[in-house]
C-alpha cells in the first residue's frame, strides 16, 4: 500500500481551493524555497490520520490549522488521503478523511462512513502506522532516536513488539 | 509478552549493527539491555564507535554522526516491522554532501516495497527520487507541481 | 537604566525591521514591548510577516522562516553593539539554496569590519568566504589545512 | 580585533601534538565531513574565553574536553587565543591560555601571566565579548533567538544595553 495522493481543502497554507497533491508509489522527494508549505504536507498527513497532536504540526490548537487570511479563518479544514493497493488494511479502497470545525469539533471518514479515532488506528496499525510511530520524522527531530533515554528507548522496542 | 520484547529486540539489534557499519564505512553500533536478566526493570542503550574513533557518548557526537546513527535506528525498526509509508522532513539539515548521497542511495533501495515520503533541500538527495513534488508559494497560498527531476525546473 | 535599555531597543528594533525585510525581499519584522508605559515589568516580543503573508506566530513559522528571523535579530544586535567576533555552526542547515547565498552575501559585506568563523556543510554559502579552514580526521585525530576556494579540493 | 590563530593541545579530537589552527581577518569558512572536528573548534574558542558551559560544548563536564583514545585520557588540555590587533581591549599582545587538567582544574592566562575568570571577562567586554553572549551560535541553536519568551528576549537586550 501507499498513498497515491492527499486532497485539501482549507488545509493551512493550501487556500481555499480543493487541491489535490500527487504522491505515489517508490521515492517521493518534496522540493521548494523555505515557506513554500512542504512540511504543511506531513501535517496534513499527520492531522489526516491522527498521528500527532496540534502542537506537533505548529498548531497552538487544531483550529490553527484552518487556512486564515488578514485575520478571517474558513469554517472548516478538510484532508482527505487515498491509499493505493490497501489490502494490507483489508479493504480495496481505502480513502480516510478528517475535518477539523472552527468551532473545535473534528470527525472521521473512512471511504465516507464516520470512524473512531481508535477503530482507525486499529486498521492503520495492519499497515505499520501507529500513533507517535516512526515512520514519521518532523523536521528538526532526527536526532531524538538517539537522545531519548534508554527507558524511553526500550519502549519504543516494546511498542514495535 | 518477554519472548515478543526479546524477538523484535534481538532482530532490531542485528540490522542496527549491519546498517550502522554500511552508513559508516565499518564503524560499529550496537543495542545493549541494561538488565540483561528482566529486561523490563531496565532501558536499552544504545552505543556507536565510528570508524577509526573510540566508542563515544551519543550526547558528544557531531550533528552528522547522531543523524547517521537515527537512521540506522530508524531502519533497524523498518526492517524488521515496516510501515507502509515513511515521511521524512529533512533529515539531511545536518548530513555532509557524501553522508546526503549515501542516505538518498540507501532510500532509493528500499523504496522498491517500501513508500518514501522525503522532504529535503539537497539536490543530491532528490536527485535520487522516482519524482519530485515542487511546492511553492505566492501571496501566502501553496500549490505543489510534479516533475521527474531537477533538471526538469534549472 | 530606563534610558539606557530605550536606546538599545529602539536602535535593535530600526535595525531590525530594516534587515529583515531586505532577507525576506520587502517581508516585515518588529519588536514591540508588551508593557509600553513599563518595559521591565513586560517582555520584548516579536512579529514576523514574511513576503505575502500575514503576520504569523513564530512557532507556525516554517525553519527556514525561523532562521531569517533569528539570523535578522543577531545582525541587529551586531549592528549596535558589535562583537569582534562572530561563531555561527551550521546556521544554514534549514536554509534554502538561495537564502543560503542570500546570508553568505550578508555575513561576507560585514566582514571587511568583524571576524566571521563560520561553519558550513553547503558549498554556495562557503563560496563567500575569504578563506576556508578544511578539517579532517584520521583514526579519530582531527587536523586542518587552509585554502582559499573549493575549487582547489575537488 | 580579530582571532589570529587558536593553539590546541590534548583538546577534544585534536590529539596529543601541539596544533596550530589558522584563523584570521574577515570571513573564515569552516568545511569538512561530518565528525571531522569543525564545532570542536567552536568549542576551543568557548573553552579557552570561559564563555560557555561543559555541556554546550558537548562534555560531561570539562575533563571529557581533554583528548582520549581506547580509554587513555592526557594529563591535561591547553587552548591558546591570539588575538590580532587587540588594542579595543587595551593591549598590544593578547593571547588568552586556559588549561584543564584531568583532577578538574582549570586556571587561564592573559599574555602567560595568570588572571581569573571574572577579570577576563570585564577586558573581553571591551571587545563585545560577554558569557552567553550573542555572538557564538552553536549547532541547532540558531532558532532559540526566536523561540525565547519575550522576557528572555528583554533581558538580552538589557544585557546589550
Ligand atoms: N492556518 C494557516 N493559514 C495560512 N497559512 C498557514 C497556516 N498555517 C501555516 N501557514 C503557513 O505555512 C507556512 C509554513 O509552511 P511549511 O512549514 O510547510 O514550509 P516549508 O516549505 O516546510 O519551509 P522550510 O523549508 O523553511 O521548512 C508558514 O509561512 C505559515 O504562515
Ligand atoms: N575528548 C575527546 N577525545 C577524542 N575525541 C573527541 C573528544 N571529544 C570529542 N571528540 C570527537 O570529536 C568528534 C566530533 O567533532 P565535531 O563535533 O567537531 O565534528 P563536526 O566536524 O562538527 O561534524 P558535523 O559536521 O557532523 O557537525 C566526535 O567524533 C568525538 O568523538
Ligand atoms: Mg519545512
Ligand atoms: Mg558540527
Amino acid at each position: 500500500a501507499y498513498i497515491e495522493k492527499i486532497v485539501v481543502t482549507n488545509f493551512k497554507s493550501y487556500g481555499t481551493e480543493k487541491l489535490e497533491i500527487p504522491l505515489g508509489e517508490g521515492f517521493i522527494g518534496i522540493v521548494g524555497p523555505n515557506g513554500a508549505g512542504k512540511s504543511n504536507i506531513g501535517d496534513a498527513i499527520s492531522f489526516g490520520l491522527g498521528l500527532s497532536t496540534s502542537k506537533t504540526m505548529r498548531a497552538k490548537n487544531l483550529t490553527h490549522l484552518i487556512y486564515s487570511k488578514q485575520g478571517h479563518r474558513e469554517d472548516f479544514a478538510q484532508v482527505d488521503i487515498y491509499f493505493a493497493k490497501p489490502q494490507i488494511f483489508g479493504y480495496d479502497e481505502f480513502v480516510i478523511t478528517r475535518i477539523i470545525y472552527k468551532d473545535g469539533k473534528s470527525l472521521y471518514k473512512l471511504n465516507g462512513k464516520i470512524i473512531r479515532e481508535k477503530d482507525l488506528h486499529l486498521i492503520l496499525a495492519k499497515g505499520g502506522i501507529y500513533k507517535e510511530g516512526y515512520n514519521i520524522v518532523l523536521q528538526g527531530d532526527i536526532v531524538k532516536f538517539v537522545k531519548i533515554t534508554p527507558t524511553e528507548r526500550r519502549k519504543i522496542i516494546e511498542d514495535v513488539a | 509478552k518477554y519472548s515478543a520484547f526479546m524477538e523484535a529486540f534481538n532482530n532490531i539489534r542485528k540490522n542496527f549493527k549491519q546498517i550502522y557499519s554500511k552508513v559508516s564505512y565499518q564503524g560499529k553500533a550496537d543495542l545493549l539491555l541494561e538488565n540483561e536478566e528482566d529486561p523490563f526493570s531496565g532501558g536499552v542503550s544504545i552505543f556507536v564507535k565510528p570508524r577509526g574513533k573510540d566508542v563515544q557518548y551519543v550526547e558528544a557526537m557531531s550533528g552528522g554522526e547522531q543523524t547517521l546513527a537515527a537512521m540506522s535506528l530508524i531502519f533497524a525498526i523498518q526492517e524488521y516491522k515496516p510501515s507502509v509509508f515513511y515521511y521524512f522532513d529533512e533529515i539531511d539539515a545536518h548530513l555532509d554532501e557524501a553522508n546526503a548521497y549515501l542516505l538518498g542511495q540507501m532510500i532509493k533501495e528500499k523504496s522498491d516495497k517500501v513508500q518514501f515520503i522525503v522532504v529535503t533541500l539537497r539536490e543530491n538527495l532528490a536527485n535520487f527520487a522516482d519524482k519530485l513534488i515542487g511546492v511553492t508559494s505566492k501571496d501566502g497560498i501553496s500549490k505543489t507541481l510534479t516533475f521527474k527531476s531537477l533538471k526538469e525546473v534549472s
